[in-house]
């Protein structure tokens, strides 16, 4: 018998970068 | 200004890889869209889309063998640079999944993308400013 995988599923915030604009430079 | 370095787990970025929007709609990485980002920060409630403009791309001084990109970000114009690896994906507004070098990118991670250039729009994340 082969038991399922499961699939990872990522949240879509994982692929764009967190970039703290609250400070303006 | 802090920065967070992108995810460091490659495997989002896998040709294939299924992901989750705040929709609750799962597409593949090399599908997404920028309406797909822009809607999950609609929905998301707390997290917030920028525009992230690339200003210069450079060799890392203090990390041989990354790339240091330094961006403008938000209606704040908050300068933050930060260390990737040259075959790091961004998304461009309107254009799709970019990188410093496609190359690379499809190499390690299957994904077709665009070069990576000064006066690109990336997007990117930010809390929510409470008001």
């Amino acid at each position: 018998n082969v038991e399922p995988r499961s699939v990872p599923v990522f949240p879509w915030h994982s692929l764009v970068p967190f970039l703290d604009s609250s400070q303006p430079g | 200004p802090a920065a967070a370095a992108p995810g460091s787990n490659p495997s989002h970025f896998m040709k294939g890889a299924i992901i989750q929007l705040a929709t609750g709609e799962l597409k593949r990485v090399e599908d997404l869209q920028t309406q797909d980002f822009v809607r999950s920060a609609e929905v998301s409630g707390g997290l917030k889309i920028d525009s992230s403009m690339v200003m210069d791309i450079r060799s890392s001084q203090q990390r041989p063998g990354l790339v240091s990109l330094h961006f403008t970000v938000g209606e704040q114009q908050s300068k933050v640079t930060i260390d990737v690896p040259p075959e790091h994906p961004f998304f461009v507004f309107g254009q799709g999944w970019s990188s410093c070098s496609p190359e690379r990118t499809a190499q390690l991670y299957g994904l077709t993308c665009h070069l990576l250039q000064v006066g690109d729009m990336c997007v990117s994340i930010t809390l929510q400013q409470q008001q």
